[in-house]
């Protein structure tokens, strides 16, 4: 379903490069429920960019249910990323000047659904992130994790079939945290892939397996070089 | 040193007010070392913006080091914003279009200080955060982790004597966030006052003392109200 192969990053800075991923060869079936760990800067969000199609890589290739997404026409990838992929961000990328219920809608607003099932949805998944009284707020008129839960709420507005949350509970106290995993648990139990990218071990333990990452390169729970 | 008294914050939006923190009763010693604790959206960061007198209480009596805040004149504040106080914002906020390294000497070239002087500081406390060969870079080509270290680097630059820090391990694996603990216990050592808001319990662990927020108000650790 996922399947990279020889994945390379290299950012080009004047006189030296950045290399950010290297070597990445990685399976996911459709369904897996994974984990992403490792230090910060190892290349985590790089690699979640490639999987959810927000970037390209510098060499190798990247299957995503059979076709090779550098193949595909900037067309096609907008339709992967708006129909199949909900994307957490690590920064939110929340639209500051609509409300909380706006930002939600618009992964709708693209998919041409009418304006009350528009609304009815965004509800429904604000309840779900604990923000049912919130819609009508802006983003910098809300905490941290409120936000961070707005950002949640609009990846899964679209009930899509590939959710990659990028460190989705970085703000959230235990408790609200554990309620947002019992809403990737519930997805993932319809079929649905998630992969979550987390610092903290106890997230990792509800996926079901972990990728590790260091220093740009897949290593095994000992910290070896996975080839 | 810091006294607060009835402190209530309250946001009036249309209609509705939302309040962010009521009864807040609070002295914080000299050299203190704190964690505040509590679920998104409790005020947490409410209150350490109305502490790092960024922001100002609806009611209610701020008094730092003697003064009264809210007597205070613009001038007064931004002097003991400069000088005293270092805060590391939950959202970073960190010049985009700067380098690290510029980002970081940013409140040396308030104080004033000579250009080698400021490159001198901000290289050591890079190095101190782990970043010392990226001070370069600009904040949108690095990682979130990384970002999160330039903005502690940058509170920390000019020896503040009071640290505020809005959840400064949130986007840190253990290692690199034991490293940056271990820092704020150096400067507390040192006799500074170092509050920390977080929402990892063995962050809070590392504090002398913790004070826990529940719908904008302080709780004991049963969850009854403190008066
Ligand atoms: N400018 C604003 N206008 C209206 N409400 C606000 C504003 N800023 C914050 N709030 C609300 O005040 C309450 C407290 O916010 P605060 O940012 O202090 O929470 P927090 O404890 O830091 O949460 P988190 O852990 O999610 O960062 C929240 O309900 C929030 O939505
Ligand atoms: N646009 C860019 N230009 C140059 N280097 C970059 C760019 N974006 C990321 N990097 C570098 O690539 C490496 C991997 O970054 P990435 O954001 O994937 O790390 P991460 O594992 O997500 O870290 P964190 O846990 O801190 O979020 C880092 O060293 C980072 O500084
Ligand atoms: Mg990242
Ligand atoms: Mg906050």
């Amino acid at each position: 379903f996922i399947k990279l192969r020889d994945i390379f990053k290299i950012y080009q800075m004047g006189g030296e490069d950045v290399v950010a991923l290297k070597d990445i060869n990685l399976d996911l079936r459709r369904g897996e429920y994974a984990a992403i760990m490792g230090p910060s800067g190892s290349g985590k969000s790089t690699l979640m960019n490639i999987i959810g199609c927000l970037d390209v890589p510098t060499s190798g290739s990247y299957h995503l249910n059979g076709q090779e997404v550098a193949a595909a026409t900037e067309d096609e990838l907008a339709a992967i990323r708006n129909r199949e992929i909900g994307f957490v961000f690590q920064t939110f990328n929340l639209l500051p000047r609509a409300t909380a219920a706006k930002n939600v809608e618009l992964p709708l607003i693209y998919a041409g659904l009418p304006p009350e099932e528009r609304r009815q949805r965004a509800a429904e998944v604000l309840e779900a992130v604990g923000l049912a009284k919130r819609g009508h707020h802006k983003p910098n008129e809300m905490s941290g994790g409120e936000r961070q839960r707005v950002a949640i709420a609009r990846a899964l507005v679209n009930r899509p079939s590939v959710v990659l949350a990028d460190e989705p509970t970085g703000n959230l106290d235990t408790k609200i945290g554990d309620e947002i995993l019992a809403v990737f648990q519930h997805i993932n139990d319809e079929g649905k892939t998630v992969i979550v990218v987390t610092h903290d071990p106890d997230v990792a333990a509800k996926a079901r397996r972990t990728i590790v990452l260091r220093d740009g390169q897949m290593v095994d729970r000992a910290g070896k070089k996975i080839k």
